[in-house]
């Protein structure tokens, strides 16, 4: 699975994320990456998520919308909205995974509770990060 | 002043030191890279967000290394099923497609259901119609084989079991 959040200069936020599925599966399985709110969201009032791991336990968990939520209603901040879903509730039922989130402000979380997660990402004229394992 | 930023993923898994090799490590953190650099540039010359993650993911897509477009892995018919999202945070449009085959970037198809549809979701034979109509580029079996991934699927076809993106083939699995 691959995906992609990014805010522009007018603070709008969005996300995006592709993926090939899991080897080997049957029946026309999907997982959660095209599921609105579970593998993929944006909201300008909160965040963008794109999210990568087992999927059924990331539909269950609806994660993406989750994390806004979290935001939205009760004052989260980018990071503690994706350490609780992704670190705490995802990991209760042993889902594995990761995501990538950005919020209007330019705030960035990239948080998986999985050995390691292929991750980059650039803010404003910084660095580059580039990052693969825990 | 308002900042930019983007960031993207790769699929996580086991990954650890002992599963990759410097090689290896180095060509994942360069595809990663092109494609961040890429989305940042669009967005430091004034271009949308929505812009921004399409490009980066239909980078993302034609790198054989991620599973996803061209590396997408194997189903259990040999086959490749892809799914894809897209979602802009300025008016909560989106579109999404559920396994399709042959579109050869389906990050494109999302933009187009997300533009051009008044449906959010589409699935199967009927998104790679609308995708016909909509002038989205499909590619051939072959452009989607990697030898790669078809060790992956080899390992596990007579089996039910299914792997994650990047997850390392422990023997107590196939015991």
């Amino acid at each position: 699975t691959v995906g992609a959040v990014a805010v522009d200069s007018a603070g709008n936020v969005a996300a995006a994320t592709s993926t090939g599925g899991m080897t080997n599966k049957n029946f026309n399985r999907i997982g959660d990456t095209p599921i609105i709110g579970a593998g993929t969201y944006a909201n300008n009032a909160t965040c963008a998520v794109s999210c990568t791991g087992h999927g059924e336990f990331f539909i269950r968990s609806v994660v993406a919308y989750d994390i806004s939520c979290l935001i939205e209603y009760k004052g989260y901040t980018l990071q503690e909205a994706c350490e609780e879903v992704v670190l705490n509730k995802l990991i209760k039922i042993g889902g594995e995974g990761g995501l990538i989130a950005v919020n209007p402000a330019g705030d960035i979380a990239l948080t998986f509770n999985s050995e390691g997660m292929y991750r980059a990402c650039k803010r404003n004229d910084e660095q580059t990060i580039l990052g693969i394992y825990k | 002043m308002q900042n930019i930023a983007i960031a993207i993923h790769g699929g996580a898994g086991t990954i650890t030191k002992n599963t990759l090799t410097t090689t290896q490590e180095i060509a994942f953190n360069a595809a990663l890279k092109q494609a961040v650099e890429a989305g940042h540039r669009l967005l430091a010359k004034g271009g949308t967000a929505l812009d921004a993650v399409e490009l980066a993911v239909t980078i993302l897509e034609d790198e054989p290394l991620f599973n996803a477009g061209r590396g997408s892995v194997f189903t259990k018919a040999g086959k490749h099923e892809m799914d894809a999202a897209l979602m802009c945070g300025k008016t909560m449009a989106a579109g999404a497609v559920a396994g399709v085959r042959g579109i050869k970037n389906p990050i494109k198809l999302t933009r187009a259901i997300l533009e051009k549809s008044d449906n959010v979701m589409l699935s199967g034979y009927g998104a790679e119609e609308f995708a016909r109509e909509h002038a989205i580029e499909f590619a051939p079996e072959s452009y989607f084989y990697d030898a790669y991934r078809y060790q992956q699927w080899c390992e596990v076809r007579d089996t039910n079991l299914f792997l994650m993106d990047h997850t390392e083939q422990r023997e107590q699995k196939f015991g």
